[in-house]
């Protein structure tokens, strides 16, 4: 579902090059459950970006599909980032003016029917903020905010979830809820690749692909979940 | 040297009342390491705002080496937060549009010298960001965003460091470095108090004070180190 053909990128930083990822070779089979870990600038959230559709590598193919990403005009991305992808960002990106259920109804708007409110309640019931509704981001903590992306990445039903650290606020017990969460969808057939920085949560994953300064350093699989 | 008495924080929100903190009575002495934890929403971010002069409890007293906080002027409360307390956010809280060189040169601003460019270099190498120094706050990992607001924390040499999930983006190696840096800055004096949500980093401080819902359920120091 998901495969990138020697992806590689670099910024181009005054007169140096930032080599942020190099020559990636990574497959993702419809229904997987991948860890991505890797120390602090390893090339984890480029990585994340480039598979939403959020970025273009600088050398390499990404299909999605089968379909060569690049190919696909902005609107078909724009379509697909909506529908079929969930994405959890490292830095959250909520609407800072509009409240936790506005928030998690964005990308219903794309959809052809009008957004149903009621989806976005029962996602942010879901991750526990049923009682947070009305809250802005700034009238929401750390780990709240964090949980009002995972709905919003959750609420159109994608078939593909990239998760970039969605457990880094949150203290244990809160953790485990939303990697029982991405078990149950993981189950369901739903595609999940997460990034995360803790070795429990990576070890809810079926498989761990280790990032080391750009490249994929191992790519092995969990023992019994 | 930090000492609240009978504090709480409640926030009006429409007609429903939230109460962040209920009664905290939290006592730091010089040269301590406390870990703060307690799942999402249990008011940690919201006390070590009121501890770092950033906010104002609804009831109770704050008292910071003795002085009654609530009767320092906005300008008295300015210096201290740049001087005495070095505080690392949970959301990072850099100037987007500002070197990550820049962004740490800040606190030096409020002192009489002109700020001295050495020291941030030097607080940001201590990070391992000595090659990151020009790059911008989206030219940088979350990680490396989180190591450049550590950086801005230390550069002062502050009296108390209070850091908001320190290594919330960091894996292993580079948190145990992290952690490594705040037991130094701490042998040599410097009262520190974090807030984390993972125990390997509790770990690491004298005494780990744990909140539930507003208040704190228990305090209790930490073996060998
Ligand atoms: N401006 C506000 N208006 C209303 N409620 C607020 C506001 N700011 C914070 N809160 C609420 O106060 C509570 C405590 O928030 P706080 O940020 O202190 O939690 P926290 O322990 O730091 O959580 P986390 O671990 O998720 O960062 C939360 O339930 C939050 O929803
Ligand atoms: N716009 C940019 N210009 C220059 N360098 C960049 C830019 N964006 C990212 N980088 C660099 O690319 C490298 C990889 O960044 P990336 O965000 O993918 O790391 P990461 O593995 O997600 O790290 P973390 O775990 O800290 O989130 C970093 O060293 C970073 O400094
Ligand atoms: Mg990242
Ligand atoms: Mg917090």
């Amino acid at each position: 579902i998901i495969r990138t053909v020697k992806v590689s990128k670099c910024y181009l930083f005054g007169i140096t090059e930032v080599h942020a990822l190099v020559d990636v070779d990574f497959t993702v089979k419809k229904g997987d459950f991948v860890a991505i870990m890797g120390p602090s600038g390893s090339g984890k959230s480029t990585l994340m970006h480039i598979l939403g559709c959020l970025d273009r590598p600088s050398k390499g193919e990404y299909y999605l599909n089968g379909i060569l990403v690049s190919r696909l005009s902005d609107h078909e991305l724009a379509s697909i980032r909506a529908t079929k992808i969930g994405f959890v960002f490292q830095a959250f990106n909520l609407l800072p003016r509009t409240t936790a259920l506005d928030n998690v109804t964005l990308p219903l708007l794309y959809g052809r029917q009008r957004p149903n409110k009621k989806l976005a309640e029962e996602a942010l019931k879901r991750v526990g903020l049923g009682d947070r509704m009305y809250h802005k981001p700034g009238e929401l903590s750390g780990g709240q905010q964090q949980r009002v992306a995972i709905a919003r990445a959750l609420v159109a039903n994608p078939a593909i979830i990239l998760a970039d650290e969605p457990t880094g606020n949150l203290a244990t017990r809160q953790s485990e809820e939303i990697m029982q969460l991405f078990q149950e969808l993981n189950d369901d057939g739903i595609t999940i690749v997460l990034v995360t920085h803790e070795a429990e949560i990576g070890a809810h994953a079926k498989r761990i692909v280790r990032f080391l300064d750009g490249r994929i350093f191992s790519d092995t699989s969990v023992e019994q979940r």
